[in-house]
């Protein structure tokens, strides 16, 4: 099933939200598998620091906390 | 807490700071006051001293800012991101910029100008973000009233300063609390719409069946209107509110609202003036009661005429053999009294009227 415009939103706004404070690389379109799995591992990194449930998965609480207004500098130190 | 790699920070105790403009949603002076506040929050706990410069090059140089403001790091307009700092350095190092496109306040209204400034600053001084909710180091901003440092921001600076040789003494906020810690206890149980809801201290952890993790948060972030102590809670499922018992005051909530007319006294329930606290609340869904418990005691509440019953109070000690004199708090489940006292929990069958199983406390909380 091909996905909502709204989730491709949701999925292009993670995906800003990851690189900005995560440090995922950009420039991975093209290489799906990798960036797919790129994708997932920054998502448990952010969900293991928020003490989330690790799923790996934009789900809802994951979604409801990048939504929050917060400070600019990365989670991830490096 | 966390610092930044290799652990940068200032070489020397002495720190410049410099204000290049101002917002114009408060008046200089707020601003000024903002800033000086949010910088003597570090310096009451550490030796470093802060000088204002009103010209040339200072360590930390403030400004206001929005989208693309010189640094190649844009903001984002309203709400999202709020302010960056960088780390201690030359150059642009110590540089904290904020978002001239939020509005700026000195009250509990988004955002507060000197608890984000405070956040930053711990950037400029070496903090790296927290992962404890409590702490002022973690990312995402919440109002909170009082000293803005936990002893996780606390022992993060000091381990790289120092302690401050003249501190007076402050009361920083405690850590979260660790929910597998084997002491653990708990001020208050509730469900609330199908999850159950355990408040401890400033947080409460939040649980639901299709969440094998339970979520921490702070009661603030959640309720601003209600105490960050909770003495005791419970749901009335018919009337779909949770009432917050602390001190003398209750507080009715209807999911994440407050409902109109609250807080009232507890006396308003029919107990007496004597009674300052309620330690623990459980609705039995079967007999549309309340039991509220109170030191060594426990006062009966009919929800559908509003009223005491009547040969109350009566001994907890006497009506639940095995669970103790006195309760932290209680919770309901399909005809199970769970008693929460210290570190312990007990099952207690409300037909059989006896308790059938000691668990610790946090067991509940997937521990």
């Amino acid at each position: 099933k091909p996905i909502s415009s709204e989730e491709k939103d949701e999925v292009l706004f993670a995906e800003k939200y990851l690189r900005r404070y995560y440090g995922m690389p950009a420039g991975l379109q093209g290489k799906e598998k990798t960036s797919d799995v790129m994708y997932k591992k920054k998502i448990q990194e952010m969900q293991e620091f928020f003490k989330l449930n690790v799923t790996g998965k934009l789900d809802d609480d994951t979604l409801e906390l990048m939504e929050m207004a917060r400070c600019g500098v990365p989670d991830v130190a490096e | 807490y966390n610092h930044f790699p290799n652990d940068l920070k200032w070489k020397t105790t002495e720190v410049t700071f410099r204000i290049l403009n101002y917002t114009p949603d408060l008046s200089k002076a707020d601003v000024d006051r903002a800033v000086r506040n949010g910088l003597n929050v570090w310096s009451s706990v550490t030796p470093l001293k802060f000088k204002k410069l009103y010209e040339g090059n200072a360590d930390i140089m403030i400004s206001f800012g929005a989208r693309e403001h010189g640094d190649f790091n844009p903001f984002d307009g309203p709400e999202g991101l709020l302010a960056h700092a960088y780390p201690p350095g030359n150059g642009i190092g110590g540089d904290t910029h904020f978002d001239e496109d939020e509005t700026w306040t000195k009250d509990f209204n988004a955002f507060n100008l000197f608890l984000v400034a405070a956040h930053e600053f711990g950037h400029a001084l070496g903090m790296a973000h927290s992962s404890d909710p409590g702490s002022l180091m973690y990312p995402v901003y919440s109002y909170r009233k009082g000293y803005p440092l936990s002893e996780d921001d606390i022992k993060g600076i000091q381990s790289l300063y120092g302690e401050n040789p003249n501190h007076r003494r402050i009361k920083p906020k405690p850590d979260a609390p660790s929910k597998c810690d084997p002491e653990l206890s708990f001020d208050a149980v509730t469900e609330l719409r199908g999850e159950t809801i355990i408040f401890k201290d400033r947080f409460y952890w939040r649980l639901h069946l299709q969440m094998p993790e339970p979520e921490q948060t702070l009661i603030k972030s959640t309720w601003p209107e209600i105490p960050n102590k909770v003495d005791a809670a419970y749901e009335n499922p018919e009337k779909d509110v949770v009432i917050i018992f602390s001190g003398i005051k209750m507080w009715a909530l209807n999911g994440y609202n407050l409902v109109d007319g609250y807080p009232k006294y507890i006396h308003k329930l029919g107990l007496p003036k004597t009674v300052r606290k309620i330690d623990a609340a459980v609705n039995i869904r079967d007999t549309g009661k309340t039991l509220l418990f109170v030191e060594e005691e426990y006062w009966s509440y009919d929800e559908r005429t509003g009223t005491m019953d009547s040969e109350y109070p009566r001994s907890i000690k006497e009506d639940f053999p095995g669970i103790g004199d006195e309760v932290d708090a209680a919770a309901y489940h399909f005809g199970y009294l769970y008693f929460y006292h210290e570190h312990i929990q007990f099952e207690y069958s409300y037909n059989s009227r006896k308790v059938m199983r000691i668990m610790r406390a946090n067991s509940i909380l997937n521990c």
